[in-house]
């Protein structure tokens, strides 16, 4: 009988090993856990997301994404780990039992699977969707600059080519649509926290324009506590701040949406490394990946639920 | 399969401006088929390029002769992917 107490946190899988132990998980705790499909990816896979619930009706909800950009395997690692700490921890955990209590937790691990699934079988080095460019030989859409947020703008491209290709227009992509739909239906999402890699950041809007958020004050001292109790698992450092003024300008992303859309909590985390491996991280640091992360969430998602609004 | 042999990635560091400019034409040469893994943002911060072999000579001629500094983040792409790769059948086949 297959177990999630078999399956080995400390290595990368495919989606199939992923998808297989999304269910497990959810027949492990099938009064926490649910799975849920959101939608088709362009080739039809299906978009799977995990529902953290004890109850209630349309709670107020913190959303996860890992994958988006399918390279950055550490991060459907680190999603799968911490969505079996999130079920483990429930009852146990006073913080992870508050949350829960009162709150629902959404965690798409594969956001793009169509590009995993092309990381596995063709080019360890893919980023965007798979979908096809009417009129050009290069396929994909990067599924961070597609967003109805400043969508369009120089920190994004055109050329269908480019590894930040925006897209026809916002939303083209399914696997965006898919989360954009999910979010303006549930309607009381109060946090979104997009998992990318790498670079060892902690990110709020804006990337689209330099105006401040409106509460980029709050912001910011939420992201000095969580990149502060990270730290203090393995010293590794966070840099944090707005997109555009950590990084550079970025349009049509995730963490912009939401933001405008009311989600006020909006967070894009970039995970290790700071320079030896790039997306490359060796399976050897899955663990403390994940491990140093899981505080910085709960950091979150704590302040989250001691701040509704 | 894609396979990266003697692709590999420099981590570069634009001194100023400038640099930076040339740093984001060189991107976009598209014989070049070069790939930002980390964008170039300001002076001073890294930005890392992968580098495939048969673009490697032309793309270190051209940050030499700009003075525009690098370090090999990684010699050999495949190597790694080679190592992630065994790394994962091991656990299956236990």
């Amino acid at each position: 009988e297959r177990s999630t107490s078999t399956f080995d946190f400390a290595s990368y899988h495919t989606m199939e090993e992923i998808y297989n132990w999304m269910d497990t998980l959810v027949q492990d705790h099938p009064s926490l856990v649910s799975k849920l499909q959101i939608g088709q990816s362009y080739e039809n896979r299906p978009l799977y997301v995990l529902k953290f619930s004890t109850g209630g009706s349309n709670r107020p909800a913190i959303w996860l994404d890992t994958g988006i950009h399918s390279r950055e395997w550490i991060t459907q690692a680190t999603g799968v780990w911490t969505a079996n700490k999130i079920a483990e921890e429930y009852g146990q955990d006073p913080s992870v039992t508050a949350i829960l209590d009162t709150m629902d937790i959404f965690l798409e691990i594969i956001a793009n699977p169509d590009g995993f699934a092309f990381t596995h079988s063709s080019n360890r080095l893919w980023r965007k969707t798979r979908s096809l460019n009417a009129g050009s030989r290069c396929v994909g859409v990067d599924p961070n600059r597609n967003w109805d947020a400043g969508f369009g703008g120089s920190g994004s491209s055109s050329n269908p080519c480019s590894e930040i290709y925006r897209g026809p227009h916002p939303h083209s992509e399914r696997e965006v649509k898919a989360i954009v739909d999910f979010i303006l239906s549930h309607g009381n999402v109060k946090s979104a926290i997009s998992i990318h890699s790498y670079s060892q950041m902690l990110l709020f809007p804006y990337g689209y324009k330099t105006t401040p958020a409106a509460h980029h004050q709050e912001l910011n001292e939420l992201a000095k506590k969580a990149v502060s109790d990270l730290a203090a698992v393995y010293g590794t450092k966070y840099t944090y701040g707005s997109v555009v003024d950590t990084i550079y300008p970025a349009d049509g992303t995730a963490t912009d949406w939401a933001y405008d859309q009311g989600v006020k909590y909006s967070f894009t985390m970039e995970l290790r490394d700071t320079g030896r491996y790039g997306f490359l991280l060796p399976s050897n640091q899955i663990l403390p990946t994940a491990t140093e992360t899981w505080p910085a969430l709960l950091d979150i998602m704590v302040h989250v639920l001691e701040h509704p609004y | 399969e894609q396979l990266f042999v003697g692709d590999q990635v420099l981590r570069i560091v634009a001194s100023n401006k400038e640099q930076l400019t040339l740093l984001r034409v060189l991107g976009e040469q598209e014989e070049l088929q070069v790939d930002f893994w980390h964008h170039p943002t300001s002076p001073g911060h890294p930005a890392d390029l992968r580098v495939p072999f048969s673009s490697l000579q032309a793309v270190k001629l051209f940050l030499e002769s700009n003075r525009i500094p690098y370090r090999i983040m990684i010699k050999d792409v495949q190597e790694l992917l080679d190592e992630e790769k065994k790394n994962m059948t091991k656990p299956r086949r236990t």
